[in-house]
């Protein structure tokens, strides 16, 4: 799969996504 | 002497893996095999792998006494209401979990053994209405229940001795969740899959839920077995239950399906299938590191290697009666892997793959 197909991808999702969640 | 070399069955001929089989057990008190799976049993300072074997009403712990024969250590009897499934506890030593109810799980009991009084015990862990369970690391247990109004997701923790600790709340998705899956090489993330086909991830830490992603319409009822974070995706092996064969689609058994965690999208990597001129579909299965095994609706056991697609081996149905249940035993590293292959009568045979 491509990035095109799936987005820019951060090597820091967990991280990012437990910034962006709530608590 | 009682090894005996069973090769794939492929029709064009590979003959890279085979499964040989170790040994077998057969519980004679049991008419009706319900799950197996495999347990580190810890006495007088002496650790063995040992199977353990469940039937509608009680569960046995087998060890291994010598070449192809095993003796029945223990049997924790459980009552009226039916074992569903072993739940085990990766990694923990003389303890495991069972999952019992009718239809649905009622209730998840610990049975243990007591190293210090040489006692085998069993205590009650969770009642309502479960819809998955599974043993994590470091002797946790997280399972979801439902009640009409809300659905909880909790952990708990066992100490080394059995011990229920203060347990931990992860946020629960609106939909009920199906399976649940740990993330390789990732401690803090559980993944999960839900009745509506989406894929949920937590942080095990806070019990925040972080990202709900749909699966797709062409994967219909998705159950999460495994997850690997690698490169910035989210690696999820799913197999589909009720999925039809389909034109397109072919006739898969698992699925590796990468997400993109960020933006919520996903691409199929793979797709596992039945081996070519192979009849029947997937009935259940387990996957172990790449590998994954599955018992089909022809009685047959299939066994994939996930990173190549690849169907790798096969054990035939046999004479008598089919195969119904295959699970991968933990194993030491060193020691590979090891296929536990069982029969609705009890028997339970063991293949070095």
């Amino acid at each position: 799969c491509s990035e095109s197909d799936l987005g820019p991808i951060s090597l820091n999702w967990f991280e990012e996504l437990c910034a962006e969640a709530p608590p | 002497a009682v090894a005996e070399q069973l090769a794939p069955v492929l029709p064009d001929g590979l003959r890279e893996e085979s499964l040989q089989l170790v040994s077998k057990l057969k519980d004679c008190s049991s008419s009706c095999a319900v799950d197996v799976s495999t347990m580190w049993w810890e006495a007088a300072g002496c650790r063995e792998l040992c199977v353990v074997t469940a039937c509608e009403s009680s569960v046995s712990l087998w060890k291994p006494l010598g070449p192809n024969c095993w003796g029945r250590v223990y049997t924790w009897q459980l009552g009226e209401i039916p074992v569903i499934q072993i739940v085990p506890l990766p990694d923990s030593c003389n303890l495991a979990c069972v999952a019992l109810g009718d239809l649905e799980i009622g209730e998840i009991r610990l049975l243990l053994y007591s190293s210090e009084n040489d006692s085998f015990k069993q205590s009650l862990v969770r009642t309502g209405n479960i819809k998955a369970a599974l043993g994590l690391k470091d002797r946790r247990l997280v399972s979801s229940s439902r009640t009409v109004q809300e659905q909880h997701v909790e952990i708990v923790s066992f100490s080394e001795t059995g011990r229920s600790r203060d347990g931990q709340t992860l946020m629960p998705p609106e939909e009920t969740v199906s399976a649940f899956a740990e993330v390789e090489g990732m401690r803090d993330a559980l993944v999960g899959t839900t009745a509506v086909n989406s894929v949920v991830i937590w942080n095990l830490k806070t019990g925040q839920l972080l990202k709900k992603m749909h699966v797709g319409y062409s994967y219909p009822a998705s159950i999460c077995h495994q997850a690997y974070s690698d490169s910035g995706l989210l690696f999820v092996v799913l197999s589909h239950p009720h999925a039809k064969e389909s034109e397109s689609c072919g006739n898969p058994a698992f699925r590796v399906v990468a997400f993109n965690p960020s933006t919520a999208r996903s691409s199929g990597v793979l797709a596992s299938s039945l081996p070519p001129g192979h009849a029947g579909r997937y009935l259940e299965g387990d996957v172990r590191g790449a590998l994954a095994a599955a018992v089909l609706t022809s009685g047959a056991v299939a066994v994939w290697d996930l990173l190549l697609g690849q169907c790798t081996a096969l054990l035939p149905p046999g004479p008598a009666r089919g195969w119904a249940l295959a699970r991968w035993a933990s194993t030491d590293a060193c020691t590979g892997a090891c296929l536990l292959a069982g029969q609705r009568d009890g028997t339970v045979c063991l293949y070095r793959y």
